[in-house]
């Protein structure tokens, strides 16, 4: 299988609806520092079901807000990352995960779970991207910036953890 | 639990070596360095550790911290690539893997790259390998199908960015301070 | 203890600005962004802690951890100076600290540098000052004499290194593994 | 003042005795992945009588030793780093650090400092130092490969350290 392509709404430095794709075979995201490259990673993370502990931020702080206003009443609430990816029978599959208010407090926020448009519960939708070869917990297919020596630094017994980890 | 950690670790010990010469290899150093995995304890290897040895071209046996950092970043890239042999994904998502390489090791983890990002269902992998390098292992070829994997990179290199099929330019607004996209396809230009 | 912490504190506080906005500013943000220093206790604040707030321009107030790769190498870089404007030492010695730089960053950070390599004893720093940003601040130009020191880097970037006043290159033999140097001097290519 | 040039024998990967300079103002140290620049910095940052802690090797690692003898008698069983200083005055200054074999044990080594050539104990040669405004304790001039980010990502616990030890 393969992504095609995302769509981020209000999420990290990502304002409104915005299309990020085609993705081809060798795909590089490009651009100054700050612009919002690593956001991009952590879209794609965030829209996996990596929990917001290994991403840069709480779902709260997942949300875009802009630079000029002060309070915390600009920040829109709600915000969603999509990743359209083709199977490898050539179907395609909408994968999505909504940061939405929670309706037991003001302030926090929780995670929607959407197949195709058609919520889910956690456990369905990791279990569907497992069927596509997408094991999210060992993360192995993921390498955050900064990251990549480490995985050489690792101890021994780190390594057996990561061993234990893939099978 | 023996038999499933054993059957991972003896995948990725079997990939290892090939990987890591395929990243290291060079017109002075044709056989590339060697890496290789050793368990700690054998008869419950999962309670012990797992021991990864990655030598460059010339080097002596050292431990893993004296590497440079250059060094260090082609040897996790190998052990990624190895346990990806393993547990195929379909996709790897890379941020600045290239931050500490230098102009050489760029070109190469960029080739091994571009060799094996093919759509998966691409039909017979054994049929069609861009990686001429791969003749001269017939036999490791044959054992096991080249590993495809879509490959999305973000880089601040353009001798690495530009062997992509395809860029994704991000850039900030200088006002609101929020990122828009630029998409720019490279596949008519690529040789 | 109060007096030698709040000493060192204060100057590194009042240097911290200048330096991350002469690191910072642009033809599109000619002031730059912002960068302070706050106590977290006033009585005793060598008991709590040290809060470093660096804004890139344009950017909102936000943890530092949110800032991307790029963005806290410069910020680091301006405490590093501020820190060097309290306590100057003679040379500094920095190991590709451009691995996340653009290429802009990587030549805002390689002209400071420039401007602050002067060999101590050089007379008066005021007189010659060959950063002309600094025209635009003349009064804090009369208030602390321009920071010297001697630059040592080590850069894979060629946009950086090509400022430099001489290379030293490092290579390794392909047999004995061991390092070898060849000197050369750029200052004949100076512009 | 101002560094004037280093020699260095059978240290890290420089094998035999080498110069290395001069340095300018502003001199860069390039070349290929592994080729031993980060090594020159090791040299200056021991040289500087940084403890070894804070080098990427103990004292016996730091001694040369090729790639192709296998044992432990092919390594050399002395090596030093000389850095050659010019104070602000103008008057150069040898400083050097000896790794030699320790004479209690065969197997360990420890460090003999020199200033021009006349042993001194570590007190003396790190007062020197001060002297010159070469501070090694806070090591502030010193930024190794990888660490730079890590300056900004400092806790406030961590900056109020740093503050105490350079007041
Ligand atoms: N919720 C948010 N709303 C708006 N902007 C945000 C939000 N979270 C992070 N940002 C901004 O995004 C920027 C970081 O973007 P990112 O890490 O993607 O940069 P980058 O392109 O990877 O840069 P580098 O090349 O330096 O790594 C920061 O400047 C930060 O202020
Ligand atoms: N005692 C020693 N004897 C011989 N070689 C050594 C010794 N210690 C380290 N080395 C070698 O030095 C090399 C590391 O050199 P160094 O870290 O200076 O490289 P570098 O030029 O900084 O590379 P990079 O650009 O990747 O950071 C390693 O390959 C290591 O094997
Ligand atoms: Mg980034
Ligand atoms: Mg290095």
């Amino acid at each position: 299988g393969r992504v095609l392509h995302l769509e981020v709404e209000s999420f990290k430095s990502y304002q409104g609806h915005q299309l990020i794709g085609p993705f081809r075979d060798f795909t590089a995201i490009v651009g100054p520092n700050g612009s919002g490259k690593s956001n991009l990673m952590d879209a794609i993370s965030f829209v996996l079901g990596v929990r917001t502990a290994h991403l840069r931020g709480s779902l709260r702080e997942l949300l875009y807000s802009n630079s000029e206003g002060g309070s915390a009443d600009d920040r829109p609430r709600r915000g969603q990352v999509k990743l359209v990816f083709e199977t490898g029978e050539g179907v395609e599959v909408a994968f999505a995960r909504v940061i939405v208010p929670s309706s037991s407090s003001a302030e926090a926020y929780i995670s929607q779970y959407r197949i195709d448009d058609r919520e889910v519960r956690w456990d369905a939708y990791n279990t569907r991207l497992q069927s596509y070869g997408i094991l999210v917990q060992a993360r192995n297919f993921l390498v955050f910036q900064g990251d990549i020596e480490s995985v050489a630094a690792k101890s021994p017994k780190e390594l057996t953890t990561l061993f234990e980890q893939i099978s | 639990r023996y038999d499933t950690f054993m059957a991972a670790f003896d995948a990725v010990k079997d990939a290892i070596d090939g990987i890591f010469k395929e990243l290291t290899r060079s017109a002075t150093h044709p056989m590339g360095g060697r890496a290789f995995l050793s368990l700690e304890s054998t008869e419950e290897p999962f309670l012990a550790g797992v021991k990864f040895t990655a030598m460059p071209p010339t080097k002596r046996y050292r431990d893993m911290e004296q590497l440079s950092g250059g060094e260090k970043t082609v040897a996790a890239l190998a052990l990624l690539f190895a346990i990806h042999a393993f547990q195929p994904s379909p996709f790897f998502v890379l941020d600045e893997i290239d931050a500490a390489l230098d102009a050489t090791n760029v070109a190469r983890v960029a080739r091994y790259i571009q060799s094996h990002t093919r759509p998966a269902g691409d039909g017979d992998d054994e049929g069609f390998d861009p990686n001429p390098d791969a003749v001269l292992d017939p036999v490791a070829r044959r054992r096991a199908p080249r590993q495809r994997f879509q490959s999305i990179v973000i880089s601040l290199k353009d001798t690495f960015y530009e062997k992509a099929d395809a860029l994704i330019g991000v850039s900030r607004d200088a006002d609101s301070g929020a990122s828009t996209i630029l998409t720019f396809d490279l596949s008519p230009f690529a040789e």
